[in-house]
Parts: structure tokens; sequence; C-alpha cells
């Protein structure tokens, strides 16, 4: 499904030369649950980006169900994005003036649902993380763990094969935390792949498997026992 | 130092009222240390933003420094938040396009140091949270967990009466945030007042008195033995 070859993302700044990835080889078969860890910097963020497509690496491959991702055209890698992957970023990256279920309603626009459709996914996906009475609101009449909410909310209203989370319960305290899990484990029973970062541990102890960076390589890539 | 008496902060959306503070009243004394606790959207940053004069509520009354805040000028609060309130945003506020440094060294600007004082300080802070080799790039050339230590930095460059830090240690791995709360606790044995919201469990236990808010009401507020 998912396949990293020899990956590295270099920043030229100046003098300065950083390797947020610096080689990185790594395989995801579809419907894994994989949580990766490391400090702050070390390139979890620039990893979900080129496994998500949002970024190009400086070198090495990166396949996604058996295509290279560098010979596709940005409309294949659009639609890949739209139609296959629910991303969760971790700055959330909501549309400003637009309210929540609006926001919540965005891939469905691409999904090609009728009007009708949208809005009842759309209200199902924010009821489902407890922002149902928040649906006309905009995000700047929302707390910061609420805005990660309908984040979450408009990354699994169209169930994706593939969940890409960037620190997704950064902003919730551990009983919503514990919900926003839960969402997840019913779209990994349902096959799908779950690729989440987390720098919490009682997170990353849901997946199936763990990867751990530090300055941009894989210093670890076990399996484990969820709990 | 600071009181809150039955301060109620209410946004009237609509049909709808949500009641962000409903009812809290709190003192804190000087060079006491306490965190902040409960779900996302209990009231958390409401409460900070009140205490930090950012936000005037709807009811009740807040007297700091044995003044009314609601009886302070713009430019008396301003001077407040200025010489005396090191604040950490929950999203961060930096200003972007202006470098790490620039962005440490704004709460400088209103303390009148000159252009050296200020380089020195701001680039010793940045220093403190890890990011001195970052001084000269933008924000949006780091990475979140990065973004969230210069505005750490930013608070604390000025060695603040008050540290008003709301979540953080969000973004970042339990090291790094090792490495903030030795800050935190250094400002604190200087006999400075620390004000911490937090989900994290192990972060509130550093304070020595913890405060629960749920629904914008005060339903837990008992000392604390630190680790
Ligand atoms: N500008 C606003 N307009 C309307 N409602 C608001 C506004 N700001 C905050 N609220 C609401 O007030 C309540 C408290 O918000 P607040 O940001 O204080 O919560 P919080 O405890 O900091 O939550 P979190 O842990 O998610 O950051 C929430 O329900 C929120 O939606
Ligand atoms: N646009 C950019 N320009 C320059 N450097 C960048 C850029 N984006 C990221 N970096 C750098 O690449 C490195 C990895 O960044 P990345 O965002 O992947 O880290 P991360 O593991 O997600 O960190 P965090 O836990 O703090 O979010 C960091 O040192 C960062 O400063
Ligand atoms: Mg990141
Ligand atoms: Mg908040």
């Amino acid at each position: 499904l998912i396949r990293l070859t020899d990956i590295t993302k270099v920043y030229q700044m100046g003098d300065m030369e950083v390797r947020a990835l610096d080689g990185v080889s790594m395989e995801i078969r579809r419907g894994e649950y994989v949580a990766i860890m490391g400090p702050s910097g070390s390139g979890k963020s620039t990893m979900m980006n080129v496994i998500g497509c949002l970024d190009t690496p400086t070198t090495g491959t990166y396949e996604l169900n058996g295509k290279l991702a560098s010979a596709m055209t940005d409309d294949d890698l659009a639609q890949i994005r739209n139609e296959e992957i629910g991303f969760v970023f971790q700055t959330f990256n909501l549309l400003a003036r637009t309210t929540s279920l609006q926001n919540v309603e965005l891939p469905l626009i691409y999904a090609g649902k009728t009007p009708v459709e949208r809005h009842q996914m759309a209200l199902k996906a924010l009821e489902n993380v407890g922002l149902g009475t928040r649906s006309d609101h905009m995000p700047n009449q929302l707390s910061g763990g609420q805005r990660q909410r309908v984040a979450i909310a408009r990354a699994l209203v169209n169930d994706p094969s593939i969940l890409l989370a960037d620190e997704p319960t950064g902003a919730l305290d551990s009983k919503t935390s514990v919900e926003i899990m839960a969402l997840f484990e019913d779209l990994y029973q349902k096959g799908n792949t779950i690729i989440l970062v987390t720098h919490e541990e009682d997170i990353a102890r849901h997946a199936h498997r763990i990867v751990k960076l530090r300055d941009g390589k894989i210093i670890h890539d076990e399996p484990n026992t969820p709990i």
C-alpha cells in the first residue's frame, strides 16, 4: 500500500541545511495501525505530509497503491487525497469564515454527495465528536480542543481508507481523547489503515506497530500489542 | 494579587447561549503555582484570557494587584500586560513574517531595552528552549512543537512576575516537556506566579495547587504536593 524507499527531505536556508527526513524506508500494508513518535522536530509531520501526497521528498521514492507518487499528475494526487485519505492536520487547517458543518462537509463535495446526504453525514460526524450542537458555529467561536474535534470529524466523515492523524489529541483532555481513539478503532475495525503521529505514550499504545523517529531517521520500528 | 469574584462569560449566538464561565470565584496570591484542568470546552482559556486582561467578563469583578480591571484604562491594561504578564497562548500567536528572534524580542521593545540587550536576552531565551540555532527562521519553517517553544521563549524572555501558560506542552514530546517545566520551575523559584492550563496529569503535578473546571464552574480547588 505505502512504500517509502530512502526518502530524504532537506531544507536549504542560507548556509544552513535542515535534514527533516534523512534516509527513511518503511512499508505499511492495508489495514495496519501505526503510531509514529519522536521528539519535537524529528520529522513526524514531514513524513505524514510525504505519505499524504502533500509534499514531495528531496530524494528517494514513494509508492502508493503500487504507483510512483512522483509519476502521478497533480490531478491523480488530488484524486487519491480526496477519495482515499482523511487528514487531521497538526494545525487543524479549518476554513475560518465557515461553519463547523460546512468545514466537515468539504470532503463530501469532492466525493459527489448530494447536499442532503452531505448535511446528514457531516452532522453525524460532528455528533460523533460531541459537537452536534455547534454545527453552525465558526472556528473562532470554538475552544482549541473543539476546533481539533471539528478537524477530526472532517477527516472521518467519508470513512477514508487511509487516516493520517498528526497529533489528533494534542488539545484534548483524557476523557475526550478516549472518545476519539474509539472512533479511530471503529474505522480500523472496518479494515482501513490508520497512521497516527503522537507524542503521548497512552495514545500510541492503541496502535499495532510503533515507529520512532529521531533527527529524520527511523530508530525503532516494532510491532506493539495494543491495550 | 488576583481575585475573581462571581465571574461569568456568556456568548449569545442566535438563540443559543454558551456560558463559557458560569460563576467563578478564586484568589491567587503572589508566588503561587496553580494548574487549571478540565475537559475540552470547560472554560480554561476563557479564564486565562480574563486573568491576563485580554478579555472582559460579562458579569462579576476581577481585581489585579488590588485594582479593579474594569476600572482600568486600555493604557493601564496594556502596561500591566507588558510589564507583569508573560502569556503562552494555546494557539502560539507568533507573528508570521517575523523571525523567531524578532518574535521573542517583542516584549522587550515595550520594556525599553536597547537593541543589543534585546538581541542577547532573546537569543538566551531561545537557547533555553533548545532553538538557539533557529533564531533567524520564520514560524512556517519550524515544526509545531518548535513554534510552541518560540512562544514559550517569548513569554519568559522578560522574567514575568505572572506567567500565564495555556497548554504550553500540547505539541511537545515528554523529554522536551520536562525541559520546559524546568524553566517554569526556575521562574517559580524566583518568587514569580505561575498559572498553567493543561490537560496532562503529569504536567499538572508540578503545580502546588490544582483547580478543575467543568462547564464553566470550578468543581475542585485543592493544594497539591508537587512531584
Ligand atoms: N468567541 C466565542 N464565541 C462563542 N463561544 C465561544 C467563544 N470562545 C469560546 N467559546 C465557547 O466557550 C466555551 C469555553 O471555551 P474555552 O476556550 O475557554 O474552553 P477550554 O476549556 O479552553 O477548551 P479546550 O481545552 O478545548 O481548549 C466553549 O464551549 C467554547 O465553544
Ligand atoms: N518549511 C520548512 N523550512 C525549513 N525547515 C523546516 C520546514 N518545515 C519543517 N522544517 C524543519 O524540519 C524538521 C522536522 O520538522 P517536522 O515538522 O516534521 O517535525 P515534527 O517531528 O512534526 O515536530 P513536532 O513534534 O514539533 O511537530 C524541523 O527541524 C523543522 O524545523
Ligand atoms: Mg509535527
Ligand atoms: Mg483552551
